[in-house]
C-alpha cells in the first residue's frame, strides 16, 4: 500500500499511515512509493485547517528538499490551498479560482512518458 | 550554564563596541578577561537552515554581507543581520582570542562567546568565523602573524 | 544603534522567526 513515508520527509511533521500534521514553516512529507512512467493519481482529504494556515499539495522528485513546501524548487509541483495558486520553482501562477479549505477532497494527476 | 548566560546580562560593561583595526566596528575589552570565560552570546533570529539560505541569497542581492549568520547546528542559524545584539560587531581573524560554542539551556540551543587565552583591557575581541572555501576571495585584513590571507 | 543600521534592533534574547506562508516563494500570483 501506498502510504506517507515514515523516513522520506521532514523530521517535524507528524506522520501517520496516510495522514501529515504540520506546524510553523512550511515542510514536506512524501509517498513511500513513487511513479516514473504512465498516468498516475491521488486524493488526499484536508481534514483540518487552523486560522490563516495553509498547505501545499503535489508532486516530488526525491531531490527536493523536505525543510521547504512543494514546488520550492525544479523537482517539484505545488498547489496552494491559499487562492489555488500553483508553484514550481518559487513562481506561483493562477491556477484555480478561489483555492481549497478544510472539507475538501483534493486530486492530483499526472502523465509521465511510457517507455516503448 | 544557565547560570552563567543570564550572569553576562549584568556584564555589559565587560565590553564595548568601536572603531576596528580589522575591519569597520569591533569589540573590545573593556577589563582583563581570563582564560576560557564566557563572553556573550551571539543573539539574534533563529531561524531554520534553508531559511537562512534564501535570505543569504536575498542580502546578496540587496549588498548586505551575508557574515552575521551563524549557525548552530545542520537545522538551526541564528541571523543578526537586522535583530541581535552586539555580539555582531566580533571580527574575523585568523588568529582569534576567542571561540563559539554551541550551549544547550533547558533544551534550547544557544551560542556563547569564550575566551581562548587571557584577554587585556583594549584588545580586540576576535573569532575565526571558519567561512567556506569559495572561488571568488576575499581578503582578510586581521594582520595576525598565521594569516590565512583570505576570510573564504 | 541608529546611527549603524537604522533598521536595526536589539534584542535581550535569541528571537524564533515566524515564517510566512510565502517565505520560500520568488514570485506569487
Amino acid at each position: 500500500n501506498v502510504i506517507v513515508s515514515s523516513n522520506d520527509r521532514a523530521f517535524q511533521l507528524t506522520v501517520a499511515n496516510y495522514s501529515v500534521t504540520g506546524f510553523e514553516g512550511y515542510a514536506m512529507a512524501r509517498a513511500s512509493h513513487g511513479v516514473s512512467k504512465g498516468t498516475w493519481y491521488f486524493e488526499v482529504y484536508f481534514d483540518d485547517q487552523p486560522d490563516d494556515s495553509h498547505v501545499r499539495i503535489g508532486w516530488s522528485q526525491v531531490h527536493a528538499p523536505l525543510q521547504a513546501c512543494v514546488g520550492y524548487n525544479k523537482f517539484s509541483y505545488g498547489w496552494r490551498s491559499k487562492h489555488g495558486t500553483k508553484f514550481h520553482d518559487a513562481k506561483g501562477k493562477k491556477y484555480h479560482f478561489g483555492g481549497f479549505k478544510q472539507g475538501d477532497t483534493l486530486g492530483c494527476l499526472i502523465h509521465l512518458p511510457v517507455d516503448k | 550554564d544557565f547560570f552563567k548566560i543570564n550572569q553576562l546580562k549584568f556584564r555589559k560593561k565587560m565590553i564595548k563596541f568601536a572603531r576596528s583595526r580589522i575591519h569597520g566596528w569591533g569589540l573590545y575589552a573593556m577589563e582583563t578577561i581570563a582564560q576560557d570565560e564566557m563572553i556573550v552570546e551571539y543573539i539574534g533570529q533563529k531561524i531554520r537552515s534553508l531559511v537562512a539560505d534564501e535570505r543569504e541569497k536575498a542580502y546578496e542581492r540587496r549588498g548586505i554581507g551575508s557574515s552575521y549568520l551563524f549557525r548552530i547546528d545542520e537545522h538551526s542559524v541564528i541571523d543578526a543581520t537586522k535583530r541581535g545584539n552586539f555580539a555582531r560587531f566580533i571580527n574575523h581573524s585568523c588568529q582569534p582570542n576567542c571561540y563559539a560554542k554551541v550551549l544547550t539551556i533547558e533544551g534550547d540551543k544557544r551560542i556563547v562567546i569564550y575566551s581562548r587565552s587571557i584577554i587585556n583591557k583594549g584588545e580586540e575581541i576576535t573569532y575565526d568565523y571558519k567561512f567556506p572555501i569559495e572561488d571568488d576571495k576575499i581578503d582578510c585584513l586581521c594582520g595576525a602573524k598565521a594569516c590565512r590571507g583570505y576570510l573564504n | 544603534w541608529s546611527a549603524f543600521a537604522p533598521e536595526f534592533q536589539e534584542l535581550e534574547e535569541n528571537e524564533k522567526y515566524i515564517e510566512k506562508e510565502g517565505e520560500f516563494d520568488m514570485e506569487d500570483e
